[in-house]
């Protein structure tokens, strides 16, 4: 059962998290007071590697025309800087005496504390890369609207010139977030849009089509012809709704845990 | 758990140092 919503996130957290929960555990159980080792060597590596990931991070958040990005990673940054600053006392502590309780409690809290940093930093980036996906998504569902204006095959040429692009770069962004998912039913429901949405994609143009032309010769059913365009349209609004309300879920509803 | 508390820092380092490399090959 998957507790990362995304792979990338997953292979990152997960196995610091397991030691984590198990150094925990052994630290409860060893409570009696066996000697710490000298933690100062791997603290200093933490710290340095802490500084790097800061220093890239604030100037990554500084670049970013993401603006919930920006406000969220220095948050997660200071979370992370914090967390490190507990290891560095802790490790402090222990050199003057390794039975140190507070030292323990130091150091569990760092590593919890760092691992809760980069999960919000992680998650801030995701939500990000989330973020552009829905931008384009929206552009397409605007773009889709137009359709319902094209009146003669110059337009119709136009329409679909203007639709490629959006509709090529949505669905190449969809297959990449689907493989990302650990969640087996957001993938399916992304895969069954998206496929529908290319699906009904030369359906909608030979709608149009049919309208146009039934409407410049002037021949019957005209209001057929455009209320089957419309529900092509109609159709692939909701699926393209359906898109952006999955790439927003990150929590597991029940039909997920079954 | 004398080896546990040094492998944690070792494995934190490397967490840190994979969501520092996240965040240089993403565009933001």
């Amino acid at each position: 059962m998957p507790v990362f919503h995304t792979k990338t996130i997953e292979s990152i957290l997960e196995p610091v998290a397991l030691q984590v929960s198990q150094l925990v555990i052994l630290h409860e159980e060893a409570e009696d007071g066996n000697a710490m080792p000298d933690l100062y060597r791997p603290v200093q590596a933490v710290c340095a590697a802490v500084n790097n990931l800061v220093k890239v991070g604030r100037e990554t958040a500084e670049t970013s025309a993401d603006k919930v990005l920006k406000q969220e990673m220095p948050l997660a940054l200071n979370r992370v800087e914090e967390a490190s600053g507990l290891l560095v006392d802790a490790s402090g502590l222990l050199r003057d005496d390794p039975f140190s309780v507070p030292a323990r409690k130091k150091l569990i809290d760092g590593a919890r504390g760092i691992l809760s940093g980069t999960s919000a930093l992680l998650l801030a980036f995701d939500e990000a890369e989330v973020r552009k996906i829905l931008r384009v998504c929206k552009s397409v569902l605007e773009y889709l609207a137009i359709a319902e204006v094209v009146e003669s095959m110059e337009d119709l040429v136009t329409f679909v010139k203007n639709l490629t692009p959006g509709m090529t770069t949505m669905s190449k962004m969809i297959d990449q977030r689907e493989k990302e998912l650990t969640h087996q039913v957001h993938r399916e429901k992304l895969v069954y849009s998206i496929n529908s949405v290319k699906n009904l994609t030369p359906v909608l143009i030979s709608g149009i089509k049919i309208f146009v032309t039934t409407k410049q010769t002037g021949g019957r059913g005209v209001g057929e012809s455009q209320e089957n365009r419309n529900y092509v349209v109609t159709k692939m609004s909701q699926e393209i709704h359906e898109i952006i309300r999955v790439l927003q879920l990150t929590t597991y509803d029940e039909e997920g845990w079954d | 758990i004398r080896v546990g508390w040094e492998q944690l820092m070792t494995a934190i380092s490397r967490n840190i140092n994979e969501v520092e490399n996240q965040i240089l090959t993403r565009d933001a």
